[in-house]
């Protein structure tokens, strides 16, 4: 494993543990879109369907038992905790994630490297997990004080992605054969769609102002 | 030819 592999893993752990503290100690999802963390939830239990039959090294199995189990509990906080899901903003949080579901689904029957279960459902939760943060991203900027926490979470959910975009490069130079084109470019889109949020993240940072989205 | 596809990331 390479460092860029690592920081990504790790800043993409840091963003749930950021969450989860948010959730657990504020009692508060204010700012959070549930419609996002129901897709990251689908997004990890369609691609870790090999966790019980394909053993790649325990660092694995740990990281994808934390990712289910992380992303599950969220989903579960802000729809059943009585505190938390009243703090939950349902009528800002309005994006119809349903309508990424099924088209992700239908490419993911078209362009995949093999025709099984197991690899749709890998390639179907790459293409889901590129769009999943776009209800987020909407919930952000129709929110007029975004808390350091909620800006946090995704700053280290587009920094997890960068570097992984780094580990994929440093791969293909170092190892033969390494071409993956369908992680590659929905990876890519992934990346793109924080684009403009980190533009105004630096912008709010550097100025030492409150990270505010224009609408 | 290419190899198998290592899932061998998150």
């Amino acid at each position: 494993m390479n460092i860029f592999r690592l920081a990504g893993d790790m800043t993409h752990l840091a963003s749930v543990l950021v969450l989860l503290l948010k959730i657990h100690t504020i009692k508060s999802c204010a700012g959070i879109s549930l419609k996002t963390q129901e897709l990251f939830a689908i997004v990890f239990a369609s691609r870790y369907l090999d966790i019980f039959t394909d053993f790649i090294s325990l660092y694995n199995t740990l990281m994808k038992l934390i990712f289910l189990g992380s992303s599950f509990s969220i989903v579960w906080y802000i729809r059943r905790h009585k505190l938390v899901r009243r703090s939950y903003d349902k009528d800002q949080d309005t994006f119809r994630h349903y309508f990424l579901l099924l088209p992700c689904f239908i490419l993911a029957l078209l362009i995949n490297e093999k025709f099984t279960f197991k690899e749709v459902m890998w390639t179907f939760s790459l293409y889901l997990e590129a769009v999943a943060i776009l209800p987020q991203l909407v919930l952000l900027q129709r929110t007029k004080n975004i808390d350091n926490l909620t800006g946090q979470y995704v700053f280290l959910l587009g920094a997890y992605r960068g570097l992984y975009i780094l580990n994929w490069i440093y791969r293909y130079f170092t190892e033969p054969h390494y071409v993956h084109w369908i992680p590659w470019i929905s990876g890519l889109v992934q990346t793109l769609l924080y684009a403009d949020f980190f533009y105004y993240y630096f912008e709010s940072w550097k100025n030492n102002k409150k990270l505010q989205l224009p609408a | 030819q290419s190899p198998p596809k290592p899932k061998d990331e998150l």
